[in-house]
């Protein structure tokens, strides 16, 4: 019988990894299911990589959701992704053309200890789950423990403070996987993108400093072009620019360690909505955020396969 | 009930400062109160014309407010109830499945 999946509804853990176990079942030739590592607490850190496996040595895409735990809208957003791309690879050629062209690593809960507790405990949890020696609070921000600036303005040494950078960068395993990942792939990893809410914002580096890219044309073009596509759906409205001056300065980010690891298209979405309802998107508004983004996803990707 | 009904009577309110004076004042207000930063993450992002969104647990929202009025901030109710707000959304869902 067909496989039901509910795609406008969110999804505890389980029901996701059953989800992609199924994808790769289900989609041999244009979907492949892999785990990255472990998480703090033994939780495979589960990766789709999505292509026409035909051709070989191409450029490729990353896309996490779930860094902060409670930003639901961002798994949601990730399996999304990959119903539209398998199920209009055939039909769509554009979709056809950059999965022939591109590789698509999904990655739709990279904070899968944080999720986890988000849905059993506490609905607005952040941090991983890991623990800290010296105190009673656990945790450490995934998007401030990566090795660019460390803990610098933006960040909190402080274990129970939402922001922690952790002990040290890297030092929470979801965030060593990824970064493992991507430094083994950096050849090929062409598009880093990270998908956070809420605020309707599209993201580039630097988070960290004051200070323009080098390639600060070529991106602020995709940029351009993403959030014109995304406003074409539904006229939703999304901010841009440099993290430090469009949200605020932080150091340890995702994006800007991708970019500084060589990957020249570094992304943070924040999705909807502004506020009204924050982290409780409702679920009747999960298929037009997915859509919208959909859009300028596509939109990034379709400028990899373009010279700048 | 959802999350053992923990969230009944929290709230979310939104601050935007208009001056140096109130982002200080609200500074000094949250080192000493325990709230859930929405956004931004942090007490450290707080900025002039920017909303600050928080999360604050029932048992402290009427002190919270008593202190903005007193301090003449001006703030707004983003969600009066967030266990109500949560259940309402979980209806949604069940009767969508009924359907």
């Amino acid at each position: 019988s067909e496989f039901q999946y509910d795609y406008e509804v969110y999804h505890p853990l389980e029901e996701i990894q059953s989800w992609m176990f199924e994808m790769n079942r289900t989609h041999p030739h244009l979907v492949d299911m892999f785990s990255i590592g472990r998480s703090y607490e033994g939780r495979p850190l589960y990766v789709l990589k999505l292509g026409n496996r035909k051709r070989l040595h191409k450029k490729a895409m990353w896309i996490d959701c779930g860094v902060h735990a409670r930003e639901w809208i961002g798994p949601a957003f990730c399996q999304w992704f990959v119903r539209e791309a398998v199920n209009s690879y055939l039909h769509d050629s554009s979709m056809r053309r950059l999965m022939n062209q591109l590789n698509f690593y999904i990655m739709p809960v990279f904070n899968v200890d944080g999720y986890h507790y988000s849905w059993k405990t506490d609905r607005f949890w952040r941090k991983t789950r890991s623990k800290n020696a010296k105190y009673h609070c656990r945790g450490v921000d995934a998007n401030r423990n990566w090795k660019v600036k460390w803990c610098d303005e933006g960040a909190s040494l402080h274990p129970c403070d939402d922001t922690y950078c952790g002990p040290f960068p890297e030092s929470e395993p979801e965030v060593k996987a990824v970064a493992r990942f991507l430094r083994k792939h950096r050849k090929h990893v062409k598009a880093y993108i990270s998908i956070h809410a809420y605020a309707q914002m599209l993201l580039y580096p630097y988070s960290y400093k004051y200070a323009t890219i080098p390639n600060f044309d070529c991106v602020e073009t995709a940029a351009q072009n993403a959030v014109r596509a995304l406003y074409s759906a539904y006229g939703v409205r999304y901010r841009y620019g440099p993290a430090s001056t469009t949200l605020y300065v932080s150091s340890g980010s995702s994006i800007d360690w991708a970019y500084k690891n060589g990957i020249p298209y570094a992304f943070a979405f924040e999705l909807r909505d502004t506020g009204y309802y924050g982290f409780l998107l409702p679920e009747a508004l999960i298929g037009p955020t997915c859509m919208e983004t959909m859009r300028a996803v596509r939109a990034i990707a379709s400028g990899l396969l373009k010279k700048c | 009930k959802l999350y053992s009904n923990r969230y009944e009577g929290d709230q979310v309110l939104r601050i935007i400062p208009s001056s140096h004076v109130e982002i200080q004042l609200l500074k000094q207000l949250f080192q000493n109160m325990t709230v859930d930063f929405w956004q931004p993450s942090s007490t450290s992002f707080i900025h002039m014309g920017s909303s600050v969104d928080i999360h604050v647990g029932r048992n402290s929202t009427g002190r919270l407010k008593a202190h903005l009025q007193q301090t003449h901030i001006h703030y707004e109710v983003l969600i009066p109830n967030l266990q109500k707000e949560m259940e309402k959304q979980a209806g949604y869902r069940s009767s969508r499945k009924r359907r």
